[in-house]
């Protein structure tokens, strides 16, 4: 599950 | 990361540096919009504050670093090294009409109502209209120099293979973030126009102008 709060895209 | 994500990037990457190669070596940005580039530069700065809160990556940290450092750099080049080659006649696109909309939009539509969420919100959405001055320089000059076409295409082929990225994410992460595709889509589509002109003049050798 991601956490959509937790941006990993640039 | 996925292939798309990384050649996305990547073409985002190579666009930057391709600008800023441009008018250092031509040690002229004339034809390009400095409203553009300040509009990335407030781009990059609301997405990636934080990385004063939270480390993802050497990758993401040391790529955000390099986006803001180079967009930074090239608001300087435009409107202090080069000013004087600056086009701001034909620079003309009336931006308060894109930062106003979209800050409302991002206080209104977000995943989350906090100070950061909301920056991050916001830059999302102003990327996707950012180009917006650029695009409509040209309409108004009827003309692009042709490194001035490859910049708009690598920038634009970025958002794209972003897309192609969600979509694998969506079948193999079950990740989706309806904000940034939304946004994402509106940004790619944006492109359209130029991507054909791209390709059908450009590739061809000719050089990039709209007719009267």
């Amino acid at each position: 599950e991601y956490n959509i709060y937790e941006h990993d895209e640039l | 990361m996925n292939v798309f994500r990384l050649t996305g990037d990547l073409s985002h990457l190579a666009a930057i540096i391709i600008l800023l190669l441009k008018i250092w070596k031509s040690r002229s940005c004339a034809g390009i919009s400095g409203k553009s580039q300040i509009l990335f530069a407030i781009v990059f700065t609301t997405r990636y504050l934080d990385l004063l809160t939270s480390f993802i990556s050497i990758y993401n940290t040391s790529m955000k670093v390099i986006y803001i450092g180079c967009a930074y750099a090239t608001v300087y080049l435009i409107y202090m090294k080069f000013r004087a080659t600056y086009d701001g006649n034909h620079d003309s696109f009336r931006v308060e009409f894109l930062v106003v909309p979209v800050g409302g939009l991002a206080v209104l539509v977000n995943h989350d109502f906090s100070f950061l969420e909301i920056l991050w919100t916001f830059s999302i959405y102003l990327e996707s209209v950012a180009i917006l001055p650029q695009l409509f320089m040209i309409s108004k000059t009827g003309e692009a120099e042709t490194i001035t076409t490859h910049y708009l295409f690598c920038l634009g082929l970025y958002r794209a293979l972003y897309l192609l990225n969600w979509i694998w994410r969506f079948y193999f992460e079950s990740f989706f973030d309806m904000i940034a595709i939304v946004a994402g889509v509106v940004q790619t589509v944006l492109y359209c126009d130029f991507f054909y002109l791209y390709i059908t003049k450009v590739l061809k050798g000719k050089k990039l102008s709209l007719p009267a």
